[in-house]
């Protein structure tokens, strides 16, 4: 099974990026 | 706005742990499904844990330390050298830099807090409680029942056995996401796994393989699914490409991530790992003080008791309140000993241990704590000859067993006396009885028949002389 890393490309991510804020 | 809670307790629910049964088998059931959704086949897993508490772990990935290090690595890679029977993946990570998010605590140690962000919880407190909702960061740093496992979902899909994907919707935080939108994250159809329990306090791990848009469960379908196999609370861990399940060191799932060449698909690199292993005890290393055997300590020390062999215990005496009960016995406080601290050290003796001796004039004895000389301390002085180490022999005679002794002593010593005279003197008037030549006349009383006959003819005719 050893074919590499993935291509980490099936993302499943709820919340758009550009509302990603910084903690506080 | 997304809030987060510092004290307090939100929205959540506990479920104590069931009996403890020490005979019981500790053996995970997995069960494969191929399952028709929407007509839609969607294969996966799902498995049942009991005593989670000392067969469920969070692992960091790549072993201890990776989130700190910000460490990626495939599921099996994380599981195989921890000894995972079963393992998933577990909690969301930042896929750029692989920080892990929200709250890790692997095997009781706290690795990464969200501080109080509100996203969906599952853990397992040191009691065993299985805790799943909304944590305060207060209750996550929790020192009185800590939790010992703990990670951070997205989405409660099932609330005390009803779906509560709506409430949660409106309270989850999405500072933990990157991309997407939320509503579309719920209602995809894509791999997703899922932690939880059922009403008997067995752990749920739930692994459907997918891919997103075009195989798999959204997340009303999944939480349905698990609704329908008893579970009553779950939670709704990474999914997508992330989806992995590891059965005895091997990959059991099929993952949707491609490899480098687009034939074939790869295992992610992911963060957390949530695995079933050999039952461990709690704490592993019994406390420093026992042996872990099949989950249970079995205690080294006689005094060490306890299911984690941290509670000392020297009887019910507990050393006569006299001293302090430690992992060799009772430690007795200054004078006193014995292996219940009952007995006062013997006489010319005193201080801890009763090992100093006296140091008191004409070698009286003192006082046996604090070895003090004082008149009103003094109970007895000893004689040069009886000042020996042999003290604690000598302690058990006290002034009275002295005193019995010798009126005893004395009470022998007059009967010898008395038993001495009588015997000379008898024998010196037996002695001078044959010198004198005199005897002694006993009349026969009761011979036969023929002496007495005569004897009273004799008497009869004493006392009547005209008899014919």
């Amino acid at each position: 099974l050893s074919f590499g890393v993935s291509r980490d490309d099936d993302l499943l991510l709820p919340y758009p990026l550009a509302r990603r804020r910084p903690s506080r | 706005d997304c809030a987060r809670v510092r004290s307090g307790s939100p929205e959540q629910e506990s479920w104590p742990p069931p009996p403890t049964n020490p005979g019981a088998s500790h053996h995970a059931a997995v069960r494969t499904f191929v399952s028709h959704f929407e007509g839609r086949a969607v294969a996966g897993h799902l498995t049942r844990v009991a005593d989670p508490l000392r067969t469920f772990s969070v692992l960091e990935p790549g072993g201890a330390g990776g989130c700190a290090q910000k460490r990626r690595a495939t599921v099996e890679d994380t599981a195989v050298p921890a000894g995972c029977r079963i393992a998933q993946n577990g909690g969301f990570f930042r896929m750029s830099t692989g920080e892990c998010l929200g709250n890790v605590v692997s095997d009781g140690r706290l690795v990464s807090s969200s501080g109080g962000l509100q996203n969906a919880q599952f853990g397992i407190r040191r009691d065993g409680t299985i805790v799943t909702g909304y944590l305060s960061e207060e209750e996550v740093l929790d020192p009185v029942n800590p939790f010992v496992q703990l990670l951070s979902g997205v989405v409660w899909l099932i609330r005390n056995g009803n779906i509560y994907i709506n409430e949660s919707q409106a309270i989850e935080c999405d500072e933990t996401q990157e991309t997407g939108s939320f509503s579309k994250f719920v209602n995809v159809m894509s791999a997703r796994t899922a932690v939880g329990h059922d009403r008997e306090g067995q752990l749920i791990l739930f692994h459907a393989d997918g891919q997103t848009e075009q195989r798999g469960l959204n997340l009303w379908e999944m939480a349905e699914f698990l609704r329908q196999q008893d579970v009553v609370n779950a939670i709704n861990l990474d999914g997508g490409g992330s989806a992995t399940f590891v059965l005895n060191g091997t990959l059991a799932s099929y993952p949707s991530d491609h490899c480098q060449d687009n034939m074939w698909r790869c295992p992610r690199q992911v963060s957390t790992v949530v695995c079933v292993h050999e039952p461990r005890c709690q704490p592993p290393d019994c406390s420093g003080h026992g042996t872990c055997v099949d989950g249970h300590c079995e205690c080294t020390s006689h005094f060490w008791r306890g299911e984690a062999c941290s509670e000392l215990d020297c009887g019910p005496s507990n050393c006569s309140q006299h001293g302090l009960c430690t992992e060799t016995g009772c430690h007795c406080d200054a004078g006193w000993t014995g292996s219940n601290c009952s007995e006062e050290c013997p006489l010319g003796w005193y201080g801890p241990g009763c090992q100093r001796p006296c140091q008191c004039e004409h070698q009286c004895s003192c006082d046996p704590q604090t070895g003090n000389c004082s008149i009103s301390q003094v109970r007895q002085c000893l004689q040069p000859t009886e000042a020996t180490p042999r003290a604690g022999e000598l302690a058990s005679f006290t002034r009275t067993t002295w005193l019995a002794l010798t009126l005893t002593l004395i009470f022998l010593l007059l009967i010898s006396t008395g038993v001495n005279v009588s015997l000379f003197l008898g024998s010196r008037a037996e002695r001078n009885r044959h010198l004198d030549g005199d005897y002694v006349y006993h009349p026969l009383q009761e011979v036969n028949g023929e002496a007495l006959t005569a004897e009273k003819e004799h008497m009869e005719e004493t006392s009547n002389p005209f008899k014919d």
